[in-house]
């Protein structure tokens, strides 16, 4: 089942 | 002092309607550019962007930038009591730590304020880079709306496909499995029913039906709504307000281990 995840994974803290 | 006069004012109501079920606490960003609103939800899956630009008031004054921190829930209920004509003007002194909400009857029959304190809410802004994105799609936002509310009586995950045929939503769950494709039909005669896809290359994403469902509550806001999509990447679903800016909410997709 495919996983969740999350925007801190693609987003970066600025 | 920041002092900004919408005069349409219910469209404040409309945003945090929009977006209070997704986060709860939030800093309201103002500055001689316009006010702002950028937050993720609880999980950290989800991120809410709000951007009205300065010109798109009546009046809008900001002679210092600053942060205004609410409980989303709580500014709802103040502008629960805003009438859905009303003018509705925001004051905040620069080192205040309450906002003022002024409602003004159209007829300025009736005048009321409500006074909100200031939460300090420790901002997480996060870098949204500019994303090309293999495929856009701009529909008529209540059709979205439907797919979400359809198939979330299906399952809790939708696959969003989009192809040059068009864009299909699958779900799946005990109760069996539904398909939804849409249409490119920009000869549509009445503008509102026209569904674009702007496509570089096909791509297919898994979310949560849960937050798409959420994101629709934006619906009164716009008459369009467009998905945004890249492989392996969040979901950009776009409402454009017109003439003072966007309502955006990005999803993490769910990738196959």
């Amino acid at each position: 089942t495919p996983m969740q995840n999350h925007l801190d994974e693609f987003f970066a803290m600025v | 002092m920041f002092e900004a006069r919408l005069v349409q004012g219910n469209l404040l109501k409309k945003v945090v309607d929009a977006v209070k079920d997704l986060v709860t606490d939030a800093n309201f960003d103002c500055s001689s550019s316009g006010f702002t609103l950028q937050a993720m939800d609880n999980s950290h899956v989800s991120l809410v962007s709000l951007s009205l630009r300065s010109d798109g008031f009546e009046h809008f004054r900001c002679d210092r930038n600053m942060s205004m921190g609410m409980s989303l829930g709580n500014l709802a209920k103040i502008l629960k009591c805003a009438g859905n004509d009303d003018i509705v003007t925001m004051k905040a002194a620069d080192d205040g730590d309450t906002v003022t909400f002024m409602f003004e009857s159209p007829k300025e029959d009736r005048v009321s304020d409500f006074e909100l304190k200031l939460m300090d809410i420790d901002s997480e802004h996060l870098g949204i880079p500019d994303t090309d994105y293999a495929a856009t799609v701009t529909l008529p936002a209540a059709e979205y709306q439907r797919i979400c509310r359809d198939l979330s009586s299906i399952g809790d995950t939708v696959v969003i496909s989009a192809t040059k045929d068009g864009v299909k939503f699958s779900s799946s769950g005990d109760v069996g499995t539904a398909n939804i494709t849409v249409r490119q039909n920009t000869t549509a005669d009445k503008k509102e029913e026209q569904v674009s896809i702007d496509l570089k290359e096909p791509v297919a994403l898994t979310f949560a039906l849960r937050y798409l469902n959420s994101f629709a509550k934006a619906t009164p806001l716009a008459s369009h709504v467009s998905l945004s999509m890249a492989r392996d990447l969040p979901v950009m679903v776009d409402y454009q307000i017109s003439d003072m800016g966007h309502l955006r909410f990005y999803l993490a997709p769910k990738i196959e281990d």
